[in-house]
């Protein structure tokens, strides 16, 4: 039996919306430990793990560790059902083929169930061992997904670039070149609008910005992206959820012919 | 342009 009650149904809304673009169908994992994911895109370029805590459900019933398959397009379409202020919880029974979702609005005048059949997927699940990284840049989420949208405009791939002066993202089209930098900037008003980059060493990489593009769909989740780069590794963009985890993208680089 | 590497080349499975 697994019943998780979430009272921010809208979390799990925009979960959806920012990944169902890029991965098809996936294993949902449910444990003590709280509701997972681990998904690699159809061609094995990109993995997206996301993790929303037990603590952050108002009630967390799983009584043994499952795994249901979901076509997240299927997923997304009925949680568009739920309002955003609804407060949503996931139902499974052991060994069931199907998985509810039950909607309530705030004032509980009216509850919504909405079941889907479940699926065998096949999935390989990858183990990612912490790594040191050799910078991190922390900034907006909105203006790192600007920054994607408007390079994407421009060319196909980005260069990220770390030194002493901040953190530059480069591309190279058809029509002309681009360049962004992006300075440290600690001093503002709101933590939230702060760039803050930590370089060991500096670092760049290439990367396709259509898989870029695709990981700032996770933006409405969190004001602050935090971006992780070491010349051997995928990078790693991560949106943590307010007080139940996290969203990261991991996305292999590109190298020279 | 670049050769596009794996996500799998980096992770192992589990």
């Amino acid at each position: 039996m697994l019943e998780l009650r979430l009272l921010q149904g809208s979390l799990l809304k925009k979960v959806l919306e920012s990944i169902k673009d890029l991965v098809t169908e996936a294993n949902f994992d449910c444990s003590a430990t709280g509701f997972s994911l681990q998904a690699m895109d159809s061609s094995h370029v990109a993995l997206v793990a996301l993790l929303l805590r037990s603590e952050g459900f108002e009630h967390f019933r799983c009584d043994r560790n499952i795994s249901m398959g979901m076509k997240l397009v299927n997923m997304a379409m009925m949680l568009k059902c739920a309002g955003n202020d609804d407060i949503i919880t996931i139902k499974a029974d052991d060994g069931g083929d199907t998985v509810t979702f039950m909607f309530e609005s705030p004032n509980q005048d009216k509850i919504a169930d909405f079941e889907m059949k479940l699926m065998n997927i096949d999935s390989e699940h990858l183990g990612i061992p912490e790594a040191e990284y050799q910078a991190i840049v922390r900034m907006p989420s909105s203006e790192f997904a600007r920054i994607c949208k408007d390079l994407s405009t421009i060319g196909d791939t980005v260069i990220i670039s770390v030194t002493k002066e901040g953190v530059k993202f480069s591309t190279k089209g058809d029509i002309g070149t681009a360049n962004i930098v992006c300075r440290q900037n600690a001093t503002v008003d709101k933590p939230e609008d702060a760039i803050i980059i930590e370089m060991k060493e500096p670092v760049s990489l290439t990367f396709a910005l259509r898989y870029m593009n695709s990981f700032t769909k996770a933006t409405p989740l969190a004001n602050i992206v935090t971006i992780s780069l070491s010349s051997e590794l995928p990078v790693v963009v991560e949106y943590k959820i307010a007080e139940m985890g996290y969203i990261r993208f991991y996305l292999a680089p590109k190298i020279e012919e | 342009r670049g050769i596009q590497l794996s996500i799998t080349e980096f992770y192992r499975s589990t």
